[in-house]
């Protein structure tokens, strides 16, 4: 099964599958999809960040303080692309059965732009304010510090001016809307989305 | 709506929304 010419060299699926929330059949289901992304520019079976581009915003540039942080978290090893085993890694976080404490854990390391192990209030700020320029809108400055003010009145316990991994937690439990974007539903029945596994799958789930 | 910045990141940024890995594939 193992080194098979179809998929991807050294990638032991069953291992994979029973090291995250997918069957067999799901994670080859899954590897249709990173066929597809990582093809999607440079043929070579890895997904370079213009092509995570290219697949999140429909475009292949243009600089993203997001896309940075999410291509860091999918790039476990830190070479610069994404692997069909990093792919699954950092999926099995958003599967709808995976551990809320796996999903508090990346959410944490999503907003902590500068990865001091805090989410600082410049963070936030930067964040904020990113999203109004893509969206332009405007906002003043009074008004934005309102809202961050708010924010981290009720998630920085201790006051120093920056929220940790504990606080962060204690704050989404009482929040959990605001893990809805670390659930994909679509991984509760990727099978179905890409059915064309079924063509090359060996195993019967 | 978006009284806390966290709602308002996790609502607005298309670069946190995974779900576009897996549309018009």
């Amino acid at each position: 099964r193992q080194n098979s010419p179809r998929t991807c060299q050294y990638v032991d699926l069953a291992r994979l599958a029973h090291d995250s929330p997918f069957s067999v059949n799901e994670v080859e289901a899954l590897y249709e999809l990173f066929k597809k992304l990582s093809c999607s520019i440079i043929d070579d079976m890895l997904i370079h960040k213009e092509e995570l581009r290219l697949a999140l915003f429909q475009a292949p540039y243009g600089e993203n303080i997001f896309l940075d942080r999410v291509f860091d978290l999918f790039d476990e090893k830190k070479n610069g692309v994404i692997e069909f085993e990093e792919f699954i890694h950092a999926l099995s976080v958003f599967h709808p059965n995976a551990p809320i404490e796996e999903k508090i854990d990346f959410a944490f390391r999503l907003y902590d732009l500068r990865q001091t192990g805090f989410i600082e209030r410049e963070e936030v700020q930067q964040m904020v304010a990113t999203i109004l320029m893509e969206s332009d809108m405007t906002l003043s400055d009074e008004l934005l510090n309102l809202i961050i003010d708010k924010t981290f009145a009720d998630a920085d316990s201790d006051k120093d001016g920056k929220i940790s991994k504990a606080e962060w937690k204690a704050y989404v439990l009482k929040h959990p809307s605001l893990l809805k974007n670390m659930t994909l539903p679509y991984l509760k029945d990727v099978t179905t989305a890409f059915p064309s596994f079924i063509f090359n799958t060996e195993v019967e789930d | 709506k978006f009284f806390n910045a966290f709602e308002f990141i996790s609502s607005m940024s298309s670069g946190f929304d995974l779900s576009s890995l897996f549309e018009n594939k």
